[in-house]
C-alpha cells in the first residue's frame, strides 16, 4: 500500500494522520522545545527546520541550527515517505532533553520541506522513533539506542500508559523511560517475545469474535504501534470483522457503527502468548463529536503489510489505551498488564 | 535514572480534518488506496 515502504528487506509505515498522542523534548543549546509523537512503530527523530518554508512549517515550532552552541552540521540529507506525502530533510546532531536526562550527539533530522495538507493540522512538531535500529532512516543511533549508550538509564526499558479519558485524566498518558510504573497496572505482566528487531513485533496466537468466528486461527504476527491510533489487520480479515461488527463503510474508507447498537455488539479477543486480551466494543469504537450527537467509527483498518512473518496487524492506542506497555530493550520482549 | 514524561492526547490529523469538513478531498488527493480498499473484497486474493 501507499504507506507502506520496502528498504534494506524491512517494512516501514508511517501513518501520522491517526497519531494521538505526544510529549514535550527539548533539542539544542540552549534548549529548543518541541512536542514530539513518541512512536514506537519507527526509529528516527525529526522536528521541523527553521529553513523550512513549507505551510505547515508556518503552524509549527521550527530548529534554529544557528542559535545552538552544540549543533553539529551532518551534511547528508533524509526523505521519509508517509501514507499521505513525504517529508524531506537534513541531517544533524545536537544535545537532546527529555524531561531531566540529558542525551549528548543526538542524530536528528530537519525537516525543510514538508508538502501537502498533512501536517498543517498536525498538533505535534515531529516524531521521536523508539523502535529498533534497523528501521531507521537517519543513519545512526535511534533516541533509546543512545541513551542506553550513554548510560543515561538504569533499565533498557520503557513504558507507556495511555488514557482513554482526554479531559478528566491526569495524565492523559505517560511514558517512563527507564522503567515502570507499577501504579499504572493491575495485576501481573505478559511477556512476550520480540519475534523480529526492526518493529515492537511479536507473535499472536489469533483473534477471536465472540460467537465463535476467528482470525489468524494457526498464528500471525503483531506490532505494537504507539503511533497509530486505531488496530490495523490484513484487509480481508478486516473487512469481514467489521461485517460481524455490523460496520459499514462511508465514502472516506471509514467504516461507521450506529452508536444505539453498541450494548449488542461481540467482543473481540486478541490472543498473545497464550493470554487473552479481550476488548468490548465500548472500548474498540470510537466516538467523535458530530454536531449535537456522536459519530460512531470503528476502532479496526485495513492494512496490508507483507512481511516475512507472513501477515502483520497492528495494536494501535484502541488497544494500548485498555492495556500498559512495556518495551524491554534488555531482554527484547514487550510486556503487557491490564492499564 | 528514570524519566517521566506527560503525553498530552489531542484530535488525529484525520479526526480534525473531518470535523473541518475537509477529510474526503484530502482523501482523494492523498490516498486514493482508501477507496480502493472498499472494493478489496471483490477482487480474488492477491
Amino acid at each position: 500500500t501507499p504507506s507502506l515502504r520496502l528498504r534494506r528487506s524491512s517494512e516501514k509505515i508511517y501513518n501520522f494522520m491517526d497519531a494521538q498522542y505526544y510529549g514535550e523534548i527539548s533539542v539544542g543549546t540552549p534548549p529548543q522545545n518541541f512536542s514530539v509523537i513518541f512512536d514506537t512503530g519507527s526509529a528516527d527523530l525529526w522536528v521541523p527546520s527553521s529553513y523550512c518554508v513549507s505551510q505547515a512549517c508556518a503552524f509549527h515550532r521550527r530548529f534554529k541550527a544557528f542559535e545552538s552552541k552544540t549543533f553539529h552540521h551532518d551534511g547528508r540529507s533524509f526523505g521519509i515517505h508517509y501514507g499521505s506525502g513525504h517529508l524531506l530533510g537534513v541531517m544533524g546532531r545536537d544535545t537532546v532533553k527529555i524531561g531531566d536526562m540529558t542525551i549528548l550527539n543526538q542524530q536528528f533530522g530537519e525537516s525543510v520541506y514538508e508538502p501537502g495538507s498533512a501536517f498543517v493540522t498536525a498538533k505535534f512538531d515531529g516524531v521521536l522513533g523508539l523502535a529498533y535500529q534497523s528501521l531507521a532512516e537517519i543513519l545512526g543511533n535511534p533516541v533509546f539506542d543512545n541513551m542506553l549508550a550513554q548510560k543515561i538509564v538504569d533499565q533498557p526499558v520503557f513504558s507507556f500508559y495511555l488514557s482513554r479519558r482526554t479531559r478528566t485524566s491526569n495524565p492523559q498518558g505517560e511514558l517512563l523511560l527507564g522503567g515502570i510504573d507499577e501504579a499504572m497496572y493491575n495485576g501481573s505482566i505478559n511477556w512476550l517475545p520480540v519475534s523480529a528487531k526492526r518493529y515492537w513485533q511479536v507473535e499472536m496466537d489469533s483473534v477471536v469474535v465472540q460467537g465463535g468466528s476467528s482470525f489468524c486461527p494457526i498464528g500471525c504476527h503483531a506490532i505494537i504501534d504507539t503511533g497509530t491510533s486505531l488496530i490495523g489487520g490484513p484487509t480481508r480479515d478486516v473487512l469481514r470483522l467489521q461485517q460481524l461488527i455490523g460496520a459499514t463503510p462511508t465514502n472516506n474508507g471509514e467504516f461507521v457503527i450506529d452508536c444505539t447498537r453498541l450494548s449488542s455488539l461481540p467482543r473481540i479477543t486478541f490472543i498473545l502468548g497464550g493470554k487473552e486480551y479481550t476488548l468490548t466494543s465500548e472500548q474498540y469504537v470510537r466516538k467523535e463529536p458530530f454536531g449535537i450527537s456522536d459519530l460512531c467509527f470503528s476502532g479496526f483498518q485495513a492494512f496490508d503489510i507483507i512481511s516475512p512473518e507472513g501477515p502483520m496487524w497492528i495494536l494501535g492506542d484502541v488497544f494500548l489505551t485498555e492495556y500498559y506497555s512495556i518495551f524491554d530493550r534488555g531482554l527484547d520482549r514487550i510486556g503487557l498488564a491490564q492499564a | 535514572a528514570m524519566v517521566r514524561v506527560a503525553l498530552m492526547r489531542v484530535p488525529s490529523i484525520r479526526s480534525q480534518l473531518r470535523t473541518q469538513g475537509l477529510l474526503e478531498d484530502f482523501l482523494k488527493d492523498h490516498r486514493p488506496d482508501m477507496f480502493n480498499r472498499r472494493y478489496a473484497q471483490c477482487f480474488p486474493p492477491g
